[in-house]
């Protein structure tokens, strides 16, 4: 038996929406540890990793480990249904081919529940190994978003170079050269608005601009978004999920041709 | 050029 219990639909609305342009499908691997899924997108140029912890549920039970394969469209039909307020409930039997997914309103007085069929997915695992990463960067996720769709008017890929004075973010293309310059914050009366980087050794790396975007539809899951790279490995942008979790992507470097 | 990811990361 497993059932997961969260105090608001919105959160998961939100992991949704954060997951379901990069990915069609995927699946949840569940243990008494917590919720899990890691996919690659279509193209398999990055990596979603998800982890919800067991302890940030309202209520949490998973008696044997179970993989529920679903589709991300259907599921984001159903979340659809939900009021943010609701209460949401996953549940599925030892061995089922479908899961139940119950909403009640704060007051009880509604409840609806949806029951989705769930999917063998042949999907790979991909062990990602432990990296000193050169460069971390944390910062406002909304200023992450902006810069993202801003620069991807002018190239398809934008150039990300991290120093100790600060990062900078540039994309050339036919009508020229944009650079984005951030500088560490000093102190900021809210942590949520500060810059700061975490530099021991300077890295230039190019990345291909509608995956970061696709990324930043994570962005209403966190204030701030952290940033990890080394040069010639994939880089990691990780929004925390408060008191839950984190969502992770890991895109793999434009090179030279 | 752009690489994939299973470059990086190996099937466990």
């Amino acid at each position: 038996m497993f059932e997961a219990r969260l105090g608001q639909a919105t959160i998961l609305k939100k992991i949704l929406d954060a997951i379901k342009d990069l990915l069609t499908e995927g699946t949840f691997d569940c243990s008494d540890s917590g919720i899990q899924l890691q996919a690659m997108d279509n193209s398999h140029v990055s990596l979603v990793s998800l982890t919800l912890r067991s302890d940030g549920f309202d209520k949490f039970r998973c008696d044997r480990n179970i993989s529920m394969g679903m589709n991300l469209g259907s599921m984001a039909k159903i979340l659809k249904c939900a009021n943010n307020e609701d209460n949401v409930t996953m549940k599925a039997q030892d061995n089922a081919d479908t899961v139940t997914i119950m909403f009640e309103s704060a007051n009880q007085e509604k409840v609806s529940d949806y029951e989705m069929k769930l999917m063998n997915l042949d999907q790979e695992h991909l062990g990602i190994p432990e990296t000193e990463y050169s460069c971390v960067v944390r910062m406002p996720s909304m200023e992450f978003a902006r810069i993202c769709r801003d620069l991807a008017q002018f190239s398809e890929s934008v150039v990300i170079c991290c120093t100790k004075e600060g990062v900078k973010f540039t994309a050339s293309g036919d009508v020229g050269t944009a650079n984005i310059k951030l500088a560490q914050t000093g102190s900021v009366d809210k942590e949520e608005e500060s810059v700061s980087i975490d530099m021991q050794e300077p890295v230039t790396l190019t990345f291909a601009c509608r995956y970061l975007n696709a990324f930043t539809k994570a962005t209403p899951l966190s204030t701030q978004v952290q940033l990890s790279m080394c040069a010639d490995v994939p880089l990691v942008v990780e929004y925390a999920i408060k008191d839950l979790g984190y969502i992770r992507y890991y895109l793999a470097p434009k090179i030279e041709d | 050029m752009q690489r994939g990811i299973n470059t990086y990361f190996k099937p466990v």
